[in-house]
């Protein structure tokens, strides 16, 4: 019913408090939601308020778009190293969804007839590699695990050395979910990232973020630190068929400048999507 | 970080002695944003910035305390009061007593699931845990690994399904004398009236003496619809707030106080089988404002 700001030829105060609110409950913050207000009104004043609503919608997808390199063979993610396979590096803290979407991501890409190798680096918490093993011989692609209690950095790198002994387009490397105030486990993912370097430099070529949709004002923190650790290269929003929300993309992107490079939708392997702004922007203001 | 703004605002306020109109506007807004950083719902923010508002109104002529004085401890009071003064012991009366952990995806319900038996165990009780997780890969392994490196019983079967499996523990238990029975589900979406049902089919079925939702501390806005769906659908006796060692400052631990009313009884710190605590409100009230 923000419908009714839509042509309407004087737009009532209401209006202004009505859209504050549905962005505040969406979590979208505090700061986005004030600056997001202030920039429409000061928008809306030079035009015609019938196209208010326009202007809405058109200042979230901005917001939102970050523009990123990407290659056509990846899409949305970019492979800028020849002669080297896509290294995917997984992170976010406890129970966001990480394997999950890896098991997501590898599914995209073995429908766009891409070979895909797992790395089961989370060494640490019960059944993790079970979990993962699971998915790799559902979806009949390898996967390099070692014992639980194994060096996470090691798993990391024996996965690439397969990928390149086996030409596979594709690696992806589970880690354990772990909190972003906890220094020492952070240090542990810079020692991961360390490791997989030796192999090249430039790798790994996308380190993403896994944020829940559910969470609120925190996925900001956990961004700027995780991002600090390891120079995050994009975001994944996973349970988005919980809530449709996500409202802290928008600092996510305005705010810190990371893309948001992928959603998933529920629990079955195809519920993945590239990132779509206008598509977010029109669910979040239904 | 509430701690920081709570405090900067305080340290605004302390020995200010009388303040204007305008400087209680400007304190109850930045309470207000404050709160909502917080992830404390915004329904509940309203709520609270009134009846603190109402307060400071009927008292501003008090030549006891200065307004800033009221602002504060009207905050933290109403606070405390919502989150609920002291600490709810979770009482297990029946016996077999059931206890069934319930939640969204990823909440903590397995890890949970297991530290509460060994609570139990701790306290002297003879727990049992039951994997009745027949959705996620490999969520049976998780539980049993958990459940026998910490010597804890568990009844699993992953030909069973959720049903079954519950008898098959409520059988085991008045034949070896287990007491709780507590039960891993599947994570599910509060919004899918379909699998909530299972739930409910569980409680017409087995005599549940708790129904508990175990939600993750990070959750936003959200939290509050997930706490009431849950609750009208199956009827919670109670919450767990998982992962309270991270940097969030829960504010989802106060708006499912204040809106279901529904006592929170341990919260998560971490993930060994040792990290649950007893909810004691005014260490979250502290968390909360600083
Ligand atoms: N509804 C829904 N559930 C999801 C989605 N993505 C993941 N899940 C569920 O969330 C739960 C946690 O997923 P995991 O992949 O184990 O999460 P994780 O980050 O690897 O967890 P840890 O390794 O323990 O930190 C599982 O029950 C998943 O099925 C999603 O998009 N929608
Ligand atoms: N740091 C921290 N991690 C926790 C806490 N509770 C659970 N975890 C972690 O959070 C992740 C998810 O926990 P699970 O017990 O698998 O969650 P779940 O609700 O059973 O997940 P589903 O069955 O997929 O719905 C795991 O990595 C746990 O170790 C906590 O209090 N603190
Ligand atoms: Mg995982
Ligand atoms: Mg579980």
């Amino acid at each position: 019913d923000l419908i009714k700001g839509k042509n309407i030829e004087n737009i009532s105060p209401d209006f202004w408090e009505r859209l504050e609110e549905k962005l505040l409950v969406s979590d979208v913050g505090v700061n986005i939601t004030r600056h997001i207000i202030s920039t429409l009104q000061n928008a809306v004043k030079k035009k015609d308020p019938k196209l208010i609503w326009n202007e809405v919608e058109r200042e979230l997808v901005s917001l939102l778009s970050i523009p990123y390199s990407y290659d056509e063979k990846f899409f949305p993610l970019k492979n800028d190293v020849k002669d080297f396979p896509l290294v995917v590096m997984v992170v976010g803290v406890n129970g966001t969804g990480k394997t999950s979407f890896i098991a997501k991501l590898a599914n995209y890409y073995k429908e766009k007839n891409l070979s895909v190798i797992l790395g089961a680096g989370d060494t640490y918490r019960a059944a993790a590699i079970e979990q993962l093993t699971y998915w790799a011989e559902k979806l009949s692609i390898p996967i390099v695990k070692q014992n639980m209690g194994s060096d996470s950095a090691a798993v990391a790198f024996d996965t690439i050395n397969s990928a390149i002994s086996k030409k596979i387009d594709v690696a992806i490397i589970d880690t354990a979910g772990r909190m972003h105030n906890k220094n020492n486990l952070i240090q542990e993912l810079q020692k991961v990232e360390k490791v997989i370097k030796k192999h090249h430099i430039e790798l790994p070529q996308e380190k993403i973020l896994i944020l829940d949709a559910t969470y609120g004002q925190n996925s900001i923190q956990q961004t700027k630190i995780f991002t600090e650790a390891i120079n995050i290269t994009g975001v994944a929003v996973t349970k988005m068929d919980t809530t449709f929300k996500a409202g802290f993309v928008f600092s996510i992107t305005s705010s810190l400048g990371i893309p948001i490079k992928f959603m998933t939708f529920g629990e079955n392997i195809d519920d993945i999507q590239p990132f779509e702004p206008k598509e977010f922007v029109k669910n979040l203001l239904e | 970080k509430l701690v920081d703004s709570f405090s900067k605002i305080v340290k605004g306020l302390s020995g200010k002695g009388k303040i204007s109109k305008e400087e209680i506007e400007q304190t109850i807004r930045e309470i207000r944003i404050a709160l909502l950083e917080a992830d404390v719902h915004l329904n509940v923010v309203r709520d609270l910035t009134l009846k603190i508002k109402e307060d400071v109104e009927k008292l501003e002529s008090s030549e006891f305390f200065t307004p800033s004085q009221l602002i504060i401890r009207s905050t933290r009071d109403k606070i405390l009061e919502i989150l609920g003064g002291e600490a709810t012991k979770l009482e297990i009366n029946k016996n077999p007593s059931i206890i069934l952990m319930v939640g969204l995806q990823g909440s903590g319900k397995t890890t949970t699931t297991a530290k509460l038996a060994y609570y139990f165990k701790e306290q002297g009780y003879n727990p049992v845990v039951v994997a009745a997780d027949f959705n996620r890969p490999a969520a049976i392994d998780q539980l049993v690994h958990i459940s026998t490196t910490n010597s804890i019983p568990v009844v699993f079967d992953k030909n069973s399904n959720s049903m079954n499996i519950v008898k098959k523990a409520v059988e085991e238990a008045k034949e070896k004398g287990y007491n709780p029975i507590i039960v891993d589900t599947a994570g599910r979406i509060h919004v899918d009236q379909e699998v909530l049902d299972e739930i409910k089919k569980l409680k017409e079925k087995f005599d549940v003496e708790h129904t508990i939702l175990v939600i993750d501390a990070m959750i936003g806005q959200e939290g509050v619809s997930v706490a009431q769906k849950f609750d009208e659908s199956i009827n919670l006796s109670g919450f767990i707030v998982t992962k309270m060692d991270g940097d969030t400052r829960g504010g989802v631990a106060l708006s499912i106080r204040y809106i279901t009313g529904k006592p929170l009884y341990f919260i998560g710190v971490g993930e060994k089988i040792t990290d649950l605590e007893v909810f004691h409100p005014d260490r979250v009230v502290s968390r909360i404002l600083g």
